[in-house]
């Protein structure tokens, strides 16, 4: 329940926010898997071409037991001449069943490098969702704390303090005009406001709040 | 320098903080809609699953196939013997001096250790194990290991990171419908009275 405390009493918003930070962030830790780990190396699939990325799939399996150099055997004749050896003549069922694994062979290669991509489009699909915590916890740190600020007395969100056109001392641009807010808790927060948009612009306010809020946010993240 | 009146200062403060109070109701709108993809790609990734459990299965019926035609032939592993050892002894030295070059080449890390171990390797290895395929054989089967392990993670990984979320995503803040706050309203009036006469605005905060 939203509503644990009794009607009267002010709400405690942090006590309220924190258990969702904390599911947010555990949900988040446990979907970051090291996919740069070694669980996660594709495994070879193919001959390999110089400089291809997998080529390192290729040397991990040469210094693991050297089999990864049975893949260079096109490139000797006399490995191939042993792969076209034709014993029928002795056996003829050996010819049938030999073919029988080569075609079974290329079919189970075939299938192990696509669930190989589906394997990817999976990880893909987790590390989206672990972004997508991330924007979560970004973005509801900042409703929670607001909802915890505004319950103050006698506050208004934003407080303009100051109006002042640009002074000589200013780093202001000439002819703007310089807005001084307090936005919630915040210390006061000067803002820079261009010539073109006069104080009698609705615009005028906005853009004071939306760089008041900018800044906020940001000294917030900080 | 330019006078401001108190009364304008004030109408600002009114009007800069509607403008605060929209951005935080695009918040709370933002933390839903981030809540509706994360539960769509959370759907996403249950079919991706199920396409994966598929194609699992027709992977392991081809690996079968190729096991047990890989057994039938090894009953003939005599046959031709003689031809095929004759070809291994030729194919061994170019074999090694490719894989050596590639690895000085690519590898750039320990080429005598390798060396010697690629020797022994041949040495012990069949021409008939070649001649099947066996190294292709053995590629699959160690994928195939790999594949399981990296999906168990996976799988284990996002089991508990969907509970999770599954809770999270019960509360009544991710389910409930945000009042329209846009006829703005000082906060200090709605704190000047009992809660209970407001308490949608309250939830909007």
């Amino acid at each position: 329940s939203l509503l644990p405390y009794a009607p009267f009493e002010p709400l405690n918003f942090q006590d309220m926010f924190q258990p969702f930070f904390d599911m947010i962030r555990q949900a988040q830790q446990a979907i970051d898997v090291n996919f740069h780990g070694p669980a996660f190396q594709h495994p070879p699939m193919d001959f390999i071409k110089e400089g291809d990325e997998d080529n390192r799939a290729v040397c991990r399996e040469i210094r693991h037991n050297s089999t990864g150099c049975l893949k260079m055997k096109d490139q000797c004749e006399k490995c191939q001449e042993i792969l076209s050896v034709d014993c029928s003549a002795s056996s003829p069922s050996q010819a049938q069943l030999r073919q029988e694994l080569n075609d079974s062979l290329r079919i189970a290669e075939k299938l192990t490098k696509k669930y190989n991509e589906l394997l990817q489009s999976y990880q893909w699909k987790m590390l989206n969702t672990s972004a997508l915590l991330e924007q979560l916890n970004e973005q509801f740190s900042w409703v929670s704390r607001l909802a915890n600020l505004t319950q103050d007395e006698d506050h208004y969100y934003l407080q303009v303090i100051t109006v002042t056109s640009r002074t000589s001392d200013s780093d202001a641009p000439s002819g703007a005009t310089e807005v001084s807010v307090k936005l919630f808790d915040s210390d006061p927060i000067t803002v820079s406001v261009p010539e073109e948009v006069s104080r009698n612009n609705p615009q005028f306010i906005e853009t004071v709040a939306e760089k008041a809020l900018q800044e906020y946010r940001k000294k917030n993240r900080e | 320098d330019q006078e401001v009146s108190s009364k304008e200062l004030q109408e600002m403060s009114t009007q800069g903080s509607k403008y605060i109070n929209k951005e935080i109701q695009n918040a709370v709108n933002g933390v839903k809609e981030i809540k509706s993809l994360i539960v769509k790609t959370n759907e996403e990734r249950k079919s991706l699953l199920h396409t994966l459990e598929e194609a699992k299965k027709q992977k392991e019926d081809a690996l079968n196939e190729t096991r047990d035609s890989e057994t039938k032939l090894k009953a003939f592993s005599g046959v031709c013997n003689e031809t095929m050892m004759a070809l291994w002894e030729e194919c061994k030295p170019c074999l090694k001096q490719t894989c050596m070059k590639f690895y000085a080449r690519v590898c750039r890390s320990g080429s005598g250790l390798v060396g010697r171990q690629l020797e022994e390797f041949l040495n012990q290895s069949s021409p008939f194990y070649f001649w099947m395929n066996g190294d292709r054989i053995d590629s699959l089967l160690e994928s195939d290991r790999q594949q399981a392990h990296m999906l168990d993670i996976m799988q284990d990984h996002f089991g508990q990171a969907s509970s999770i979320m599954d809770e999270l995503f019960r509360d009544k803040f991710f389910t409930r419908e945000f009042p329209d706050i846009s006829h703005y309203q000082p906060f200090s009036l709605l704190h000047r009275r009992p809660h209970m006469f407001f308490p949608k605005s309250r939830f909007a905060r």
